[in-house]
Order: C-alpha cells, then structure tokens, then sequence
C-alpha cells in the first residue's frame, strides 16, 4: 500500500518546500515512484520542479472544485518517476467559497479514495503545506496518512513545535485516526551557532526515535537550485545539501513503518 | 498624525517579526512611543519581547472579539517607549467563527477610529503579521496607514512578492484606498551568496526608491536574542545585525513621507 505524507509546519521558512522537493526527487533517483502534490497557494514546490503555477488548468485548486479529474491535473517533470499536481494562485480563495460546506475538511480524502487505482501506481505521495494551520492544511491532515515535521533549529522554530502537535492530535481525535507522525526533520544546521546544537538536543530528548538521525544543513546551493527549476539532488548532487538529502531518502525508506 | 504600519509578507520566514521587534526598539530607544500588535497566532513577537502568548487575557484576540477594550490589552515592555499587545492562538479561530460577517475585513480599522486618543499616544504603532494573504493579513492591511515589506534575499522570497503586490492593490482597491507601501527591506544578506546580489539588483530595479537602502545581513545573534526574550537592539547592541536596525530606524524616520 502507498503511503499520502504530508510535510507540515506553520511557522515560515523552516525547509518544508525544499524537502518535498529534494526527498521526493532522491526517492525517484531510488527508483520509487512518487507524486508531488503542491497545496501551497505561493507554489514553491511547483516552480522548483520546473512548472509554472499561472496559466496552468492542471492544477490542484480545479481538482478540489472537482473541475478536473486526478489524472486530468498529474503531469510529469523533468526528473524520472516523479510527477506533479501543480498550485495556484486561485487556492487561497478555496477557504471563503467553500465556507458553508461542512464536509470540506474531506474534500481531498474523498478524491483519494474515488481514486485508489491511479494512486496505488505510487510508492509515495508528498503533499506541501503552506505555513498556516488553516483550511488547505486541515485539508492535507485529513488525507494523509503520514506527516513529516521539518524543524528548523532556531528558537522560534522549536517554540511553535507545541501548537503544531496540538493540531495534529485534534485533526487525529476528530477528522482521521490513522495519521501519525512519521518523522520529525532537523532543518538548516548550522554547526557555528550553537542555537542549532541546543534545537537539535531539546527535539530529541522530547521526540526520542520520531526525530531522523540525518540532519539538513544550512548549505547555500540548496537555495541556488529552486532558481534553476531543479532539485538540489539533480541540479548539484555532490553537494552537502544534496547528500544529506540522499541520506534522508535512504533513513526514510528503511523505518518504512512509522515509529 | 501617528502612522500605523504593517509588517506583511506571505512568504513565511523572510524576517517580519525580527523587523517588527528590532525596528520598534531602534524607534523606542530614538525616543519614538511605539506600539507593537502580534496579530500572527504563533506569537513570534510576543514571545520575542519577553512576554507569554499563552494564559494572558490581555491579547489582541480578546480586542478582537470586543471581549476587551483597547486600554484594558495594551501592556509596557522590558523597552523603554515600547508597549505590546499580545497574540493568542486564539487567533486562529477568528476565520471560522467570524465568516458570516460581512464587515470582518474592518474589524481592527473600527477599533482604531473608535480609540483615536489612546493611539495619538504613540509615534508608531507596527503590526506583525503571519505567513499567508488569509483574514488576519486582510485586517491587518484594512487598519494600516502604510507597509513594510521585508524581502528575503532568496529565489522563492523574490518569487512571490508579485502575489503579495496583487494583493496590496486589490485592499487598496476596494477596502483601504490610502494604504501605501513605505518601503522594502532585504533582509538575511549574505555576501558569499551570489543569489543575495542578484535579488538585490532585481528588487531595487523593480520597486526603485522603494527599497530602503538599509540592508539587513544574516547575522546569528539576531537569531539568538528571542530566546532571552529581548530585542537584539538590546540584547547584543554591537553586533552587525543591531547596527543594521538602527540604520533602518534612521533610514525610516528621514524618509517621514511615504516615498
Ligand atoms: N538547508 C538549507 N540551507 C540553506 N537554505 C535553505 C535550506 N533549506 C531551505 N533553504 C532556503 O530557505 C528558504 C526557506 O525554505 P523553504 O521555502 O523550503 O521553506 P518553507 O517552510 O517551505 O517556507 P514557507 O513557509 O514559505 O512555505 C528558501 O529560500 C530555501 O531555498
Ligand atoms: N538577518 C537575520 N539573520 C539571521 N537570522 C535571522 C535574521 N532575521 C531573522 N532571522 C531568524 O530567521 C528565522 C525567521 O525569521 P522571522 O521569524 O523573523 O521571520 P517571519 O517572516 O516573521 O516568519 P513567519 O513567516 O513564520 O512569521 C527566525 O528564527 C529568526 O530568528
Ligand atoms: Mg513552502
Ligand atoms: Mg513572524
């Protein structure tokens, strides 16, 4: 059975958009076959890989609004067993249209379950959040089964860490009892500050074996990629950033049962 | 006339709150009365001045919900001339339980005009606010004067500023016509980035006089100063990042007319 992960945080600029795409991309280098689902109305994740997020029909929001079918909206991109739904700007209008609809918070669950044979083509399916605990991340709780938690290891990172499993356990009583967290990702380390040393302490005494072993560090070329419509891991793979990355993949796939 | 100003970028993690925290100190330690809103649910500036965004009724929530009056939120802060009103993650609630109310988007403007004296107290009052273009963002550009727009100096930042300028029209448009942007501020610089500069040179070709000439490096003890519950401005006044935030302190007081 595949698994639907979604990669979560509210607080900003922690590294969710660069593991989605980095982690997805090194999975396919492994020959997994994986599907990027970009919930985010910015569209990092989509113009990371390559694809534009304006004048695109095949997108997320018209798959939501049922406009499209899922294999209408999947398209593929320049790196081999990995393939995209892309965003749009017209996803951050989705919480006021859908207002009065009370079973919103299912609207991409019940697409995935019509949908289980297109799915089960895929070893993985990751879904990028945008930094909000609103409608379009309540929406990726409920769909997944999995969540990975990147952490960047700053102090106002580790503060909002609280309200994030607050969240998710509410989401997990009420709306989808199977989600679990299936690991928690220290992001942008940096061995100079000695704030990252303390983050990465205080995460693993309070999450024990959730937090992975491999830890991103701050490396500038992961930063660079993006611009070129690449993955870190295609764009410059002998770099720290990349081989942490490729680290991950390789930890990721060998507690495949979520601790 | 005091200004109000917002601090607002959707693209999460570009510096809003470090900005809205050291550039209130620099002001309050020029001798300008300052007032500080956290309109952001993770309590970034709260926490960031020294003050607990959990079990305190004085929060900006509470005004919100016209539960409080202004005078009964507003608290003083370790700073000199700066005062606070507080976040909660109350907050987060407020795009639910408000959705049926046409007139939400003027919900902080109406309390602003109804407390005129208590605000003519203060030189300038700065508003946090959190990663997404959503309900609080809106009610935070309603109630403004005018916006500072921290921009990171990376690809994805850069990205999305035409989202965020789309946005700032349509309110300007409809809802708060003598809203205007102030200026733009690079933050987390760094030389040995070459992306640093190529956004630098792309933001100042595009937005002209706009950017303030102020650029913020990436610099550590920013980054450290929230978890001693201090502004850097006071917590490690010698360091670049500090010395960064006083030029921009200086920088905006000189330009007092919205260029
Ligand atoms: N390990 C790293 N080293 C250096 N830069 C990084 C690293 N990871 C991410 N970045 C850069 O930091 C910025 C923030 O990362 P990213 O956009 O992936 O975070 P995010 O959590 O998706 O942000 P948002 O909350 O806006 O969705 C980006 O410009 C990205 O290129
Ligand atoms: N110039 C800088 N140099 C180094 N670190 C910085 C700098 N500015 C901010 N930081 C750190 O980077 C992180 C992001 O900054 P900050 O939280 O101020 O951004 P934000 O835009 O308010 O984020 P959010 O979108 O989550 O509200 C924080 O951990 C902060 O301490
Ligand atoms: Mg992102
Ligand atoms: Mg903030």
């Amino acid at each position: 059975k595949n698994k639907i992960i979604s990669v979560i945080n509210q607080k900003g600029g922690v590294g969710k958009t660069t593991t989605v795409v980095n982690l997805a991309a090194s999975l396919s280098i492994l020959g997994q076959k994986t599907l990027v689902i970009d919930l985010d109305p910015q569209g990092n994740a989509t113009t990371g890989l390559g694809k534009s997020n304006t004048n695109n029909e095949k997108n997320i929001y018209n798959l939501l609004i049922r406009k499209l079918n899922l294999n209408e909206v999947i398209e593929s991109t320049s790196v081999q067993n990995l393939e995209l739904i892309s965003s749009t700007v017209n996803l951050s209008g989705l919480e006021v249209e859908t207002a009065t609809n009370e079973d919103r918070a299912f609207t991409l669950k019940k697409i995935f379950d019509e949908n289980k044979n297109i799915l089960n083509k895929y070893d993985y399916v990751f879904i990028d959040c945008p930094p909000s605990l609103s409608l379009l991340t309540v929406i990726a709780l409920v769909g997944s089964d999995e969540l990975v938690v990147p952490l960047q290891t700053e102090f106002f990172a580790l503060e909002g860490i609280t309200q994030l499993i607050k969240t998710i356990d509410r989401v997990k009583e009420n709306l989808n009892p199977q989600l679990s967290v299936r690991g928690i990702l220290l992001t942008m380390f940096d061995k100079r500050n000695k704030l990252s040393g303390e983050v990465d302490t205080e995460a693993r005494n309070h999450f024990k074996s959730k937090v992975y072993n491999t830890v991103i560090p701050r490396n500038v070329r992961l930063s660079e990629a993006p611009s070129h419509g690449l993955p870190c891991v295609i764009y410059d793979k002998t770099c720290v950033g990349s081989k942490a990355y490729f680290d991950l993949a390789n930890e990721f796939l060998s507690n495949k049962e979520s601790v």
